[in-house]
């Protein structure tokens, strides 16, 4: 059975594309199959991994029902790994779904036609950041949700309200939706704010909490700009490791 | 002539927030009247603030005629500096007014209501991470647009599909709209991406891009656990010092 993970936050910039990007290279070197869609109308993680976006096609020809996972899907650099490239018109695709019925549910009919995911163990989708139509679609066709949270004091603030919008979700249209975990980023155990956040959150989160920090890691952030996940620019750096144990725990999940 | 200045940016986590609330903070003690606006759901310019957000009162009453600038505004810790609270609300404002004639204007509208801006010297706009309705709302109603940029491939990558969108505002609805200036965030010149980031600005933008960079500062990202401006919280610290930098530079364009 594919494994559907949203990876979503309202708060801007915490490590969703990073996530996406790295957790899914590194899921594909244990030998699984994995399809990356790319839900942000900044189509971040298509250029991450050396793709080119487009205006219309792509992730805005799936939701729409122009075309089927297998006619859109592209190679990337890395075996095993492969993508629907974003589209920059997602941006208005808010307000044209606004008064369609069943807006919410665009991905998950999309997902579910054909055989589409046959053969891919996880699909791993980047969501934008807000919990506007595009995320709520991503929720809606998940199986699972993934929860990046930046140490920071605004990214804490923002989780009750994003667990909120999950559990609506769940009740409303998708009552299997399980939260496969809550991580932090950019982690940098030197600083006193992002040990009062860890702790913050264990007490409130427990289980959900996985045990898996990403660090804080200029590597992670230069390899977008040669459009390769950190495991093709630098295996051997700490970012790199992080997002390798990170897809151990959410393949033992 | 009060100056109203949008503070964007669709990429997320760039330093928006952080910016309208340390700049203004800044323009305040040069003896200056400032009024914050936060246009985002998330409100974190309001918790930043120290002060409350509601579900629909604060911002989404001024954008609904509801109530005027006179009735909303509270006072915050910094003398000279008010705050028009957040709506979580908001979030939900994109689909109700996606279908309304002059759904662009709302926020131009209600400030140009009455006499609500007499004796503020600036009005600082928090804007979501979206070119959606609110921040288009922002930048049909402001003078001027600030853009923080993350001294990261992504937010570069970013930057001219921001520019598009500011073209297109200047075009349809708003032809006095300026680039008040683009100024780097959470720089840190030991980094080579950063020194890449700021080269590569510098050589497409000239003058727009402004001489302060605010380094990236811990105590930046502590102050809003306090509810208080970087100044009150730490006033010698890096980030202090160059938020009023910046303030004089805003001042003095
Ligand atoms: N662990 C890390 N260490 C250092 N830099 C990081 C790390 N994770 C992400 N970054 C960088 O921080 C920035 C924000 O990360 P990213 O873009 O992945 O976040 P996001 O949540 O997808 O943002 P958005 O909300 O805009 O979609 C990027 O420039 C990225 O390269
Ligand atoms: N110069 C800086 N140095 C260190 N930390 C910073 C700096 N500027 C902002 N931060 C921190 O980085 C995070 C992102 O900043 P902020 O929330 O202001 O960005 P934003 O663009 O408003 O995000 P969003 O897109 O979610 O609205 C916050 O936790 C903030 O405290
Ligand atoms: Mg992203
Ligand atoms: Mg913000």
């Amino acid at each position: 059975m594919t494994r559907i993970l949203a990876v979503a936050n309202q708060k801007g910039g915490v490590g969703k594309t990073t996530t996406v990007i790295n957790l899914g290279a590194s899921l594909a070197v244990n030998d699984l199959d994995v399809l990356v869609l790319d839900m942000d109308p900044q189509t971040n993680a298509t250029s991450g991994l050396g793709l080119e976006d487009t205006e219309r096609g792509g992730m805005m020809d799936l939701l729409t029902g122009e075309a089927t996972v297998g006619k859109l899907v592209v190679e990337t650099e890395v075996e095993g790994l492969w993508a629907i490239p974003g589209s920059r018109g997602l941006a208005g695709l808010e307000i044209e779904l606004a008064s369609e019925s069943g807006r919410e549910s665009f991905l998950a009919h999309a997902l579910r036609e054909s055989e589409s995911l046959n053969g891919y163990d996880y699909v791993l989708v980047d969501c934008p950041p807000s919990l506007g139509l595009l995320t709520v679609n991503s929720l809606v066709a998940a199986t699972g949700v993934l929860l990046p949270l930046q140490s920071e004091y605004y990214a804490l603030e923002g989780l009750s309200h994003l667990m909120d919008t999950i559990g609506e979700v769940r009740r409303l249209w998708n009552s299997d939706l399980r939260i496969e975990g809550v991580f932090l980023t950019m982690y940098d155990g030197r600083l006193r704010l992002a040990r009062e956040v860890a702790d913050n959150v264990a007490s409130h989160l427990g289980e959900s909490l996985m045990e898996t920090k990403i660090p804080r890691n200029v590597r992670l952030s230069e390899a977008p700009s040669y459009g390769k996940p950190a495991m093709l620019y630098d295996a051997y750096c700490a970012g790199s490791k992080s997002y390798l144990r990170l897809a151990g725990e959410v393949m033992s999940r």
